[in-house]
């Protein structure tokens, strides 16, 4: 089971759309500081369904949505995909491939879609519930977080072996 | 439910331990349950809500972690140095992934904290799990780099917009743009 | 009193926007004073405790960072990322130093979120600064180890006790012990 | 103006007595995770007058005494002195070099010292008062904390601002 696809367009710094393909293995995220690494990974956070806009680091929603730059105006709507490979069946589906969709656009709210069609997020969190990228998960660690499970108290980390059970 | 829990903890902590001395030559650290907090006076005596069979939230054993580096006494674990304290939490999640592996993990600068050799024995572990499991890592650290089987590079334009594109590592010279990754 | 805060707050902000621009080339950053806070209703219209002519702390204006890399909107500091943040924090440190110099600086692995680019032209900034300044810095980047005019390394002895000795930087090679320090 | 030298005993994991002798211009201090950089960096906040156990990283102020280790024995005091070149009288003081000392044993209070004599703690914070080696400066800036004048509150800045005043 992998990642093997993210495309964004309109998030953050992503204006233009991009698309990096992933393979099994280590992969690393270069360049200069203020580039867009730790966009990308809130954009990955966004599309399995992060509800906290302070956990971006905003503090709307919608500041998501790339805010001009020089020369360039703003956009009115961001939209992640990620494309999972279900091939041993650890989602909870038939599919042997799962894109996971989120758009959103100015003042408005964020849309899900699983393979295209729309969903709740409630059907989303249920999909990764035992998969580790739910929000209280360690799947994605970010930016200066890493010792988070060490500062949580007993009670958290029981949290935590609960989830892999 | 508690034996399901039993046999899960059990399994990160056995993980967690051999993990810790990987990354710890020398070092020792075992996962401990906590004693569930006393009940308090009126639970004793009276009507504790909740469904028949099932044991209220909080006074279910927490975990704890027990973490002592080569030479040290066992200490509490804020004392622990800044490098120390990440290499621990990374032990902690990759016992976690052992038992129960995410579909792919992402880090996000965690080899900052880290001297060269941690970050020396942190890449070799995830080389030695990334036969069967993905990791993205975001990193400024020479040594890292190096270790990746690939290399993405992001790069800032002049209107604050950012393109992903595929890159190389050379030592010395640090990531090298390949091809521009075909933006569609 | 609010004479003299204007005269310094200046000075602050004048010597914050030069090293924003040493560190960020291309970018802009200012200080700004914010409007005090309205006086609540009551303090309208009773008396506000406190010596006659002193003002209350929550009227007075406070100071705000607007900070804005190369090519970019401005925005909320908070999204700033881990490096521009960190930057910014060190312009206006050494904002703050110009105008009234400590003693010394202590500055404990500071550059760990900065990429070499960064770390290159801090450090020039810091060696700059340094005919007339002291400071300390704890760190793992080679780029500031080689820049520095002294190194003093920690070592772990097996007991769990540190040792500090002199040592010197080579190239590829990075700390190397000169003499053992006496240890008195 | 400038710090001459460091000496510290008993203090965390500098259980012998070491001595560090600094010049002006950039110091760099270096060596692996856990050696005890950062315990440094606390001695020298010790020794300027923190009184919270917690920025030193423990639950109680006693815990910056040597605790033990591999076949070494615990020890029942810490002191730490910094040596102050007043050449250029910044300090308000005739002294020419002023060493501030602190020392503390199990269970007992901190005693702090100015050039030997027994001092107060508001003695020594007067003496230190206008050089941004207070408790609320940022001449030393503990490890992960860097960015911590972006999180304060304008109010907050505005205090640093009165302090360079
Ligand atoms: N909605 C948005 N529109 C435009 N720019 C944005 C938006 N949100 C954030 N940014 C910009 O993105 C930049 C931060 O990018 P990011 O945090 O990904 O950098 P990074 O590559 O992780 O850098 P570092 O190595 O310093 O951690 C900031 O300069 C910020 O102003
Ligand atoms: N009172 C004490 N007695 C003995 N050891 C102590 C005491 N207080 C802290 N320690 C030990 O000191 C070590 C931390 O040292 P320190 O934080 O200085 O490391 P460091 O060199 O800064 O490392 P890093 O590069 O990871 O930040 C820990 O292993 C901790 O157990
Ligand atoms: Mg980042
Ligand atoms: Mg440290």
């Amino acid at each position: 089971m992998k990642l093997r696809r993210v495309a964004l367009s309109g998030f953050k710094t992503f204006a233009r759309r991009n698309e990096i393909v992933l393979e099994t293995g280590l992969t690393a995220i270069v360049g200069p500081n203020g580039s867009g690494k730790s966009n990308l990974v809130d954009a990955i956070r966004w599309a399995l369904g992060e509800t906290s806009a302070r956990e971006l680091r905003g503090a709307r929603m919608d500041e998501v949505i790339y805010a001009g730059g020089n020369g360039r105006g703003p956009m009115g709507m961001a939209q992640v995909e990620l494309t999972l490979d279900n091939e041993e069946g650890r989602l909870p589906t038939e599919d042997v491939e799962v894109a996971i969709g989120r758009r959103v656009t100015r003042g408005g709210d964020s849309e899900y879609r699983i393979n295209g069609a729309r969903t709740r997020l409630r059907d989303l969190e249920r999909l990764l519930a035992s998969t580790g990228l739910t929000q209280s998960g360690y799947a994605v660690v970010a930016q200066n977080d890493v010792d988070a499970i060490i500062q949580a108290n007993p009670a958290q980390r029981r949290t935590l072996v609960e989830e892999a059970a | 439910i508690e034996r399901r829990f039993d046999a899960v903890f059990g399994a990160v902590a056995y993980h967690f331990r051999l993990l810790f001395q990987e990354l710890f030559p020398g070092g020792h650290a075992t996962l401990r349950l906590t004693e569930p907090p006393p009940l308090s006076e009126d639970e004793d005596e009276g009507e504790v809500e909740g469904e028949p069979g099932t044991v209220r939230r909080e006074a279910l054993a927490g975990v704890e972690i027990l973490a002592q580096p080569a030479g040290k006494r066992l200490q509490a674990l804020s004392l622990l140095s800044g490098g120390e304290r990440a290499l621990t939490a990374l032990a902690m999640i990759l016992a976690l992934q052992q038992v129960n592996p995410s579909p792919f993990y992402v880090f996000d600068e965690v080899d900052a904290p880290l001297d060269d050799a941690n970050v020396g024995r942190f890449v070799k572990l995830l080389l030695r799990l990334s036969s069967t499991q993905q990791f993205i890592i975001v990193t400024h650290n020479h040594i890292t780099m190096a270790a990746a089987e690939v290399l993405y590079g992001v790069t800032m334009d002049g209107d604050g917009t950012s393109t992903l594109l595929s890159v190389r590592f050379e030592e010395g010279r640090g990531p090298i743009p390949q091809r521009r990754e075909a933006v569609t």
